[in-house]
């Protein structure tokens, strides 16, 4: 059996709303270390990974050695719609049922509950390698919202130039071409920080139709990290509630190639 | 227009 139960179940609707509009179908991959999701969007350019450690949770149990939920996505942001912003939830499988309970909790007055049907999902799973970026950006993830919704005003493209002393993220459209420069600001109150760490100077293009996408996770955390290597998936990774230790929910962008 | 190889292409099958 699979029971779950964590108390702030907005959690679990912050990371749905982030991939929903990027995978049609995921697979819950439970353990007793805790909940990993691993898919690709329909064009396989980017893919989505996400690692719920157990401590994000209050109560966690899974007597299997590791068990598949397949999730239908847009039926999972639907039910996650009765999920109120204070409610704990608890998420519920038998070994071989056919379904995952959710139940959504505020006290003892209010109780919903919701059983899904499981889907059987085909999918083959990446070896992400442990990678060492030449430059990594720490940003707002208002500021990055804000820098990728403003910039796909003017073009399909954005290139992310990230060199010792700051990042600029520009796009050159049919209107014309802008940019944005942030300063490495290490030392300024921590929602404004910007950090960027470069070992080698690194300028890639990638789509901004799919950096909008995974911008719908910012709710998750305060910030987002951008890790950038030359010719390698451009990798976006917020930390949920801005605990690495609670785990991540990732997306890597294939660069744009140039002519 | 510049084009995007897949991302299957950059992580290796287990």
């Amino acid at each position: 059996m699979f029971e779950a139960v964590l108390s702030n179940g907005s959690t679990l609707k912050k990371i749905f709303e982030g991939i929903k509009d990027l995978c049609t179908d995921v697979n819950f991959d439970v353990s007793s270390e805790g909940i990993k999701l691993q898919a690709m969007d329909s064009s396989h350019v980017s893919l989505v990974s996400l690692e719920l450690h157990t401590d994000v949770f209050e109560q966690f149990r899974c007597d299997r050695d590791s068990m598949t939920l397949g999730l239908n996505m847009k039926s999972v942001t639907q039910i996650f719609k009765i999920c109120g912003n204070d409610d704990s939830v608890t998420m519920r499988a038998e070994d071989e049922g056919e379904t995952l309970e959710f139940t959504f909790e505020k006290g003892e007055d209010r109780v919903s509950t919701f059983e899904l049907k499981l889907m059987d999902i085909d999918s083959e799973h990446l070896g992400i390698p442990d990678t060492e970026y030449q430059c990594n950006v720490k940003l707002p993830c208002s500021e990055y919202q804000r820098i990728c919704r403003d910039m796909a005003g003017f073009g399909d493209n954005m290139t992310i130039d990230c060199q010792k002393g700051g990042v600029t993220f520009s796009v050159d459209g049919e209107v014309g071409k802008g940019k944005i420069f942030l300063k490495h600001q290490p030392n300024v109150e921590e929602k404004h920080k910007v950090i960027v760490t470069v070992k080698e100077g690194v300028e890639l293009d990638f789509a901004l139709r799919y950096l909008n996408n995974f911008a719908k996770a910012a709710p998750l955390s305060d910030h987002v990290q951008l890790g950038l290597n030359s010719d390698t998936p451009l990798s976006v990774r917020f930390d949920i509630e801005d605990k690495a230790t609670l785990g991540s929910l990732k997306f890597f962008l294939a660069p744009k190639i140039k002519e | 227009k510049p084009g995007q190889k897949k991302i299957e292409s950059y992580f290796a099958l287990p």
